[in-house]
């Protein structure tokens, strides 16, 4: 799976 | 997806209860300052992408929300109702919370920027920040139940969040491993509350019958 941060959470 | 949307709105119905509660008992007691700075500073530190960067409308309103709605309810903790605010229980040591958020996010970050680590920060942040008002729970012993009702709603938000979290790990082949962390830590750190609560809700609601 691709790591990264979930920016479009709130 | 469900159960994102579904924690969205336990969010969002958890501050609507603290301003209700507020607005309607025109007293902020029971409640902590503490706490709600620290949401004050998670949100700012959070969504300081609204100036960059645009998701959806969706987000963006939430965003503006949430930074305006603890900055609202602070704004009512020390100035509106501020007479009938008693702070000497309210003595949780918030440093700690702070600078050990810093090094967490010092330590786990995806990119080594400002905003990076401020996002970081956050979610460590928010996953600790509920603690001075759980602490002065069980300092005053009592709480109105629509106290214990707001950190329910509060509560339930990130834990909604999880299955979210590995609903994206299998329909989007994403994975926010921070994210899942910080989350697991607050469910944890409010898991003592929720059973308290199921328990009372089922005392006085379920089984207590006449």
């Amino acid at each position: 799976a691709e790591a990264s941060p979930n920016h479009d959470e709130l | 997806n469900l159960f994102r949307i579904a924690g969205d709105i336990s969010h969002l119905v958890s501050i609507l209860i603290l301003l209700q509660t507020i607005e309607k008992g025109k007293t902020t007691s029971g409640i902590s300052l503490k706490t709600q700075i620290l949401y004050v500073v998670v949100f700012v530190t959070r969504y300081l992408d609204l100036l960059t960067t645009y998701v959806s409308l969706y987000n963006s309103l939430m965003k503006i929300f949430f930074i305006a709605s603890s900055v609202y309810v602070v704004w009512l903790m020390t100035s509106k109702y501020n007479k009938k605010f008693k702070e000497d229980q309210d003595v949780f040591p918030v440093k700690y919370l702070v600078g050990g958020s810093f090094v967490m996010s010092l330590l786990f970050h995806y990119k080594f920027t400002f905003s990076e680590i401020l996002w970081s920060f956050s979610l460590w942040l928010e996953a600790v920040c509920i603690l001075p008002q759980l602490f002065l729970l069980q300092k005053t012993g009592e709480a109105k139940a629509i106290t214990t009702h707001y950190i329910f709603a509060l509560g339930l938000y990130r834990a909604l969040y999880i299955p979210n979290w590995f609903y994206r790990y299998y329909s989007e082949n994403r994975l926010d491993l921070l994210s899942v962390s910080a989350g697991l830590l607050q469910t944890t750190i409010y898991s003592d509350f929720f059973y308290v609560y199921y328990q009372k809700v089922l005392k006085n609601w379920g089984f207590n019958l006449p």
